[in-house]
């Protein structure tokens, strides 16, 4: 997964 | 997710909730640092872009825009609706101190030289020391109403809880990311002098109040 794509935590 | 991290964002939410309904109850923001407040907008602002670009549960997206919106209200209720009982002249810490090393930090230490990735770590390590100017103001005036450290512990609550959050996905995930756990122990460890006299005061019902 691309460190780019959206981040899971908050 | 974890139950760190559940009850970290919780925790979070609780924080920013507070804070809100202190304001609004008592049609004051007397003690609250406003250039705290637009740093923590302008955190979640440079975080969150990534609700354009991806989708990654309907919960991440409703916290994200839960805690965007809180925070411009704040500001809103602040620097506008109860201006009038801003307290300037204590919040008089230099925030170009904090966003100007921090911008330069995160142009040089990323995962990914991407303008997204960037404004992320900026929110990361912004995030880290945006209630510096809060706690200043509050070693300035040498007190803190009741309610404006019960907010504060949650917000130093919920940063402590990630890094449980964090060491929990190391072990059972694999998971870490090295910007986001340093960040994250600076932040925590900015609240432990505040934690001691939130439990030696404040849950003995006592006002936090600083020696002069």
């Amino acid at each position: 997964k691309e460190v780019t794509d959206g981040k899971d935590e908050l | 997710m974890n139950i760190f991290r559940l009850t970290g964002d919780l925790s979070h939410l609780a924080a920013i909730i507070i804070l809100l309904l202190k304001i609004w109850k008592s049609r004051s923001c007397a003690g609250i640092s406003g250039k705290s407040q637009i740093l923590f907008a302008l955190v979640f602002t440079t975080r969150y872009l990534d609700l354009f670009t991806s989708f990654i549960s309907l919960y991440n997206t409703c916290m994200k825009l839960i805690y965007i919106g809180c925070a411009y209200a704040t500001v809103y209720l602040i620097y506008a609706k109860f201006r009038a009982t801003y307290d300037g002249n204590h919040d008089s810490f230099r925030v170009e101190f904090l966003v100007v090393p921090v911008g330069g930090l995160s142009v040089l230490i990323n995962h990914d030289f991407s303008p997204l990735e960037i404004l992320w770590t900026f929110s990361i390590y912004l995030e880290s020391v945006a209630i510096l100017p809060q706690l200043f103001m509050i070693s300035k005036t040498g007190e803190a109403e009741t309610i404006t450290t019960h907010y504060l512990f949650c917000l130093g609550l919920y940063r402590a809880l990630y890094l449980f959050n964090w060491i929990w996905r190391f072990y059972f995930e694999g998971f870490f990311d090295m910007i986001a756990i340093v960040a994250g122990v600076v932040q925590t460890v900015l609240y432990c002098d505040f934690f001691y006299l939130y439990v030696t005061k404040v849950l003995k019902g006592k006002k936090l109040s600083l020696p002069a």
